[in-house]
């Protein structure tokens, strides 16, 4: 462990935190995706298999525990209780178009050919591009409440800070991972334009508005 | 051939 993954662990629990409580402060999920959230929650759930077979750390098991619970909380929160408040009109992005290729490409670029091993890779490849329903959703819209900006803000800086910390286990322990570096690069990417965004206007106390 | 990840990310 080091400061750069602890402080993406952070940044992603923050993330899931605001989320949750933005939906349950405002009874509303306005302006939030739910196929992003369905997305996500597929992505722990294909990667935190090994919470069962596998003990790493108690501090490793609880943040699994924490991260499924949440991701459940709010689909229920979404789907269920504030059913009524799911902008379904703008959440139209076609997530098979996502899942599709994630499969395709775990299938033949892996480090494994194992069942544990292809789930974790589709898992590292869906987690890259989960952000987009939601992305797209704010482009349609045309704009998001600041709670949801902040969400969005410590979700891509969680894999930005990732991004360090793969640097740092190059430099100190010789470590690396190609396939979680390249996800994980194309998912900051996809954020970029969200936080020049959000450093220019969200930050200045406007609202996040994209030109239209 | 890379070293085999230890998965002890999240």
């Amino acid at each position: 462990m080091n400061i750069f993954r602890l402080a993406g662990d952070l940044s992603h629990l923050l993330a899931i935190i605001i989320l949750l409580l933005k939906i349950w402060k405002t009874r509303s999920c306005a302006g939030i995706s739910g196929k992003s959230q369905v997305l996500f929650a597929i992505v722990y759930l294909t990667r935190y298999l090994d919470l069962f077979t596998t003990y790493i750390s108690l501090y490793n098991s609880i943040m699994k525990i924490v991260f499924i619970a949440a991701s459940g909380a709010t689909l229920y929160l979404m789907y269920v209780k504030f059913k009524a408040t799911y902008d379904h009109n703008h959440d139209s992005f076609r997530i098979e178009f996502l899942l599709i290729p994630c499969v395709i490409l775990a299938l033949i670029i892996n480090h494994d050919f194992t069942v544990m091993e292809i789930l974790w890779t589709f898992s590292i490849y869906l987690e890259s591009v989960a952000i987009l329903p939601q992305l797209f959703l704010v482009s349609k819209t045309g704009e998001a409440e600041s709670i949801t900006s902040h969400y969005l803000f410590a979700l891509g800086s969680y894999r930005a800070l990732y991004l360090l910390n793969w640097i740092y286990r190059y430099m100190a322990e010789s470590h690396y991972d190609l396939i979680a570096i390249f996800a994980g690069v194309v998912q900051t990417i996809l954020y970029c334009d969200f936080f020049y965004l959000y450093i220019t206007k969200v930050l200045k106390g406007k609202k996040l508005q994209l030109p239209a | 051939q890379q070293t085999k990840t230890d998965k002890d990310e999240l």
